[in-house]
């Protein structure tokens, strides 16, 4: 059948068990069973026989379908077949969820923490360089003040 | 038993990326 | 024997495997039910039409159990072989196989420790901000504060200037010695008002 391997594959068994299946259910067993009927009308016999097997078939195919379409089996086979394709240089078991939605969730927070942690240390970096630079001012403006408070000290002592 | 597998993965599928957002956003607004 | 749910299998296709092919495997046999009661239906119509058959209904309804018992049997074998091939090879989520929405997990492994690891500096990280956002906050009000200290002191200073130029103005180079020859001379005047005040009386 056409379509990815998975798809493929889905539909190979699916034959092969229908095959297999009639195969099993042949004519020979169908007239055996029915042999009563089978000697009264032998060209009878295989007719229903052959719509039997035809309308199996086409009843189990149906529903393989309809399983298919519900399930939007071919597009999930198909990315299912490249994410094994992608995956398949790899020989040790992946990643499985470990049970406890707390332990599987830190992978998933671990990246945006991260980001978070470089945000809030250039944030720290760049106001502690700013304050320095504010310090530094205020350092100056201090002595500044105590300079004008000494002038102002000396003026008035040589009023005095 | 079944619905309980079945409802357990789609968690584990759709609830990492929910919670994400909500964690997303209380970053961005500890950053704000 | 313990049942695997198969839920990574299920994460992915949405249903579990098994439950699938349980479906399929109602359905195909109820479609072989139905086969075979349409099959034994033809077969008893067609016998009713003909004259002076002998063959009786019951006898009919051997037959059909005993080609479905047959045929149940290797339904039922085959359906198993068949399962079995799909949950392996078709249904199946290898194991060296990682979801997308899981690759997360091995790009950021990531243990307890070093989880609460993280959330610690996180949170040493805010409280440092936090102190460095106050200490700006803090130089920020001193620096204005400073400005309003400053210019206050500027102008003492500059009213200290402006009382020595109104004594240069006048005169006065040097404040201390024009002060002691202004209180001189208010001496010399208070004598020289004595003075006239005790003539002025003879007078």
């Amino acid at each position: 059948a056409n379509g990815s391997g998975g798809a493929r594959l889905f539909a190979a068994v699916v034959d092969t068990f229908l095959e297999k299946l009639v195969a099993a259910g042949s004519y020979q067993r169908f007239a055996n069973c029915y042999r009563c009927f089978y000697d009264l009308q032998p060209q009878l016999t295989r007719s229903i026989y052959d719509q039997f097997v035809s309308q199996l078939q086409a009843s189990i195919q149906e529903e393989i379908q309809e399983v298919k379409n519900e399930g939007n089996l071919e597009r999930l086979f198909d990315s299912l077949d490249k994410i094994v394709e992608e995956a398949k240089e790899r020989e040790e078991p992946a990643w499985r969820p470990s049970g406890i939605p707390e332990e599987d969730m830190r992978s998933a927070l671990l990246p945006h923490l991260l980001k978070h942690r470089s945000h809030l240390r250039r944030l720290l970096r760049d106001r502690q360089q700013d304050n320095s630079k504010v310090a530094q001012c205020v350092l100056a403006g201090r002595d500044r003040i105590a300079e004008l408070q000494q002038l102002i000290q000396d003026r008035q002592q040589a009023w005095q | 038993f079944d619905e309980l597998i079945v409802e357990t993965a789609a968690r584990r599928k759709q609830w990492p990326k929910k919670i994400l957002v909500h964690a997303i956003q209380a970053m961005k607004a500890e950053q704000n | 024997m313990s049942v695997d749910p198969m839920a990574y299998e299920a994460q992915f296709f949405g249903f579990t495997p098994q439950t699938c092919l349980l479906r399929v495997y109602i359905a195909f046999q109820d479609y072989l039910f139905e086969m075979m009661l349409v099959v034994e239906g033809v077969i008893l119509k067609k016998l009713d039409g003909i004259p002076g058959c002998n063959i009786s209904p019951s006898q009919i309804r051997k037959c059909t159990e005993k080609f479905l018992l047959f045929m149940k049997e290797h339904f039922d074998k085959l359906f198993g072989k068949m399962e079995e091939m799909l949950l392996q090879l078709v249904l199946n989520i290898p194991k060296n196989v990682l979801l997308p929405e899981d690759r997360v997990q091995e790009q950021y492994p990531c243990s307890r420790e070093q989880f609460q690891a993280l959330q610690e500096e996180l949170r040493q990280l805010q409280q440092q901000c936090r102190a460095e956002g106050a200490a700006g906050q803090a130089l920020r009000a001193e620096l204005e504060e400073q400005k309003v200290v400053r210019a206050e002191l500027e102008k003492i200073l500059e009213w200290f200037d402006g009382l020595e130029s109104v004594c240069r103005e006048h005169g006065t180079g040097n404040f201390k010695e024009s002060f002691a020859f202004l209180t001189q001379n208010s001496k010399k005047l208070q004598e020289v008002l004595k003075d006239v005040e005790e003539k002025s009386k003879k007078m």
